[in-house]
């Protein structure tokens, strides 16, 4: 009914009337913006009466240049808080959902995103293509940067390319980039920052705008050698449900560096755990 | 070393680049999560032999698991066992601060560290539990962990209140009951 505020001891979130993220502010450093997360998916081409290049395992060519958004309105927002973390369970549909979290002393926040099944028309289905959008007023002027391979940051440009003249005949896939660790987009002042679990495809394609691709499903052939449709499912032979996270965070840009390099190797090297039983002899195990 | 050969192999073949790409046939992804899962069991194996050796000969069986389904929210150890230990490994080259997750399946755990100091652990609900397989844990154990760069620190659960029912039926994730055509 109204607008919420949810803070740990570092961060606060801004979340509107609709359950949408509206707003990040850093306790510790001041430093704050409009943010707006958001799922949306783009559909792939191949479905009938399309004959020419498909959207699939190697190619990723979208009907149109704008997503479309998953559902309008509202979406079920659950807070949980703890003396350790919160969470922020918010649900999209029954196949989008995500966990916002804010933990004790960490000044990022984890985005915990579970998508799939990703559904199927009975008949002449379309393929989906699934992202997650940050959205800021930072005055990013068209620039963007993606790491190489987790080590240096490469800029960006949208629209543009400096090793061949540039075509806008795909405007949305001729901007995505590889984002291995991380992606960010700054101006003079204010970085946005999203680190990455696993490699995704990436780009900014309007100014204070981050994108990432977490998931999609192809019903055709791309015609490069799979000669299967990207329709992976597992074990209940149903699409795949791929759950991953982001880790987000607002700073300066003269300290962004410094943080996004060790926040990279925290999220590479997760603690790897392993389980005992109790027993009488815990004393050994000690 | 040579007993992790088929750790080693799985883990080359999986870097190549139409396994780390998806643009594989789904047979084929089923091949690399099989091989990846075997990897695993020789991994488990070396893993006990070396606590074997430190402990004497006084753990001798394969007492010491992994929870390869964590992402899913299951864990046979924590659902077997009411009170357990877990050893929390650091792979960084710096030390750690963080809060580790373990999906849990009882309603109430005094959680201790090494020295048997209690720690401030939190039980929050797992979300989205009518997406998820019916044996994942109706709850999540967070616990704050201190560790050396390169080390490790374990910590002591001890659970009451016994929530998830071993009688309801499981579903069984294929790749760990698909048998090879052939042994080649």
């Amino acid at each position: 009914m109204k607008s919420t505020k949810i803070s740990s001891d570092c961060i606060e979130l801004l979340f509107d009337r609709h359950g949408y993220l509206k707003a990040i502010k850093n306790l510790k450093t001041g430093i704050q913006t409009p943010l707006r997360q958001e799922f949306l998916y783009y559909e792939g081409t191949g479905s009938w009466p399309f004959t020419g290049q498909a959207s699939g395992a190697y190619i990723f060519r979208p009907t149109e240049a704008n997503p479309k958004p998953l559902k309008p309105g509202s979406i079920f927002l659950q807070v949980e808080k703890g003396p350790l973390v919160i969470n922020i369970l918010q649900v999209y549909s029954p196949w989008i959902s995500q966990v916002i979290r804010l933990y004790k002393g960490k000044e990022y926040v984890e985005f915990e995103w579970m998508v799939g099944p990703i559904p199927k028309e009975q008949n002449n289905p379309i393929t989906k293509e699934i992202i997650t959008r940050y959205s800021t007023n930072i005055a990013s002027n068209g620039t963007f940067y993606t790491d190489s391979n987790g080590r240096q940051m490469m800029k960006r440009r949208r629209d543009y390319s400096a090793s061949y003249i540039y075509m806008d005949t795909e405007p949305v896939s001729a901007n995505y980039y590889p984002v291995n660790s991380r992606i960010f987009v700054k101006d003079s002042e204010l970085q946005l920052t999203v680190l990455t679990d696993r490699s995704e495809g990436g780009t900014s394609l309007n100014d204070g705008q981050i994108e990432l691709m977490i998931h999609r499903r192809a019903f055709y052939d791309d015609g490069y050698g799979v000669e299967e449709p990207l329709d992976e499912y597992g074990d209940n032979k149903q699409g795949l449900i791929a759950s991953g996270k982001h880790w987000l965070f607002v700073s300066n840009t003269k300290q962004a560096a410094s943080i996004h390099r060790s926040l990279a190797f925290e999220m590479l090297y997760q603690p790897i755990l392993t389980f005992f039983p109790i027993i009488k002899q815990d004393e050994i195990l000690k | 070393r040579n007993n992790l050969n088929v750790f080693r192999s799985a883990l080359a073949l999986l870097q190549h680049h139409d396994a780390v790409t998806g643009t594989a046939k789904q047979l084929v992804t089923f091949d690399y999560t099989k091989r990846l899962s075997m990897g695993w069991d020789d991994g488990e194996i070396v893993l006990n032999n070396a606590l074997s050796k430190l402990s004497d000969n006084k753990f001798n069986a394969t007492i010491c698991k992994l929870c390869r389904l964590m992402n899913e929210s299951i864990c046979e150890s924590t659902s077997r066992m009411s009170s357990f230990a877990v050893i929390v490994f650091n792979p960084d080259s710096h030390p750690k601060s963080s809060v580790i997750r373990i999906p849990y399946y009882r309603l109430a755990a005094e959680v201790t560290d090494f020295t048997g100091k209690l720690l401030d652990s939190q039980l929050s609900k797992t979300p989205f539990t009518s997406l998820i397989k019916i044996d994942a844990s109706p709850y999540q154990l967070s616990v704050p962990v201190q560790i050396p760069a390169l080390g490790y620190t374990t910590i002591y659960v001890n659970g009451s209140g016994e929530v998830y029912s071993k009688n309801r039926g499981k579903q069984r994730n294929s790749w760990k009951t698909l048998k090879p055509e052939n042994n080649e």
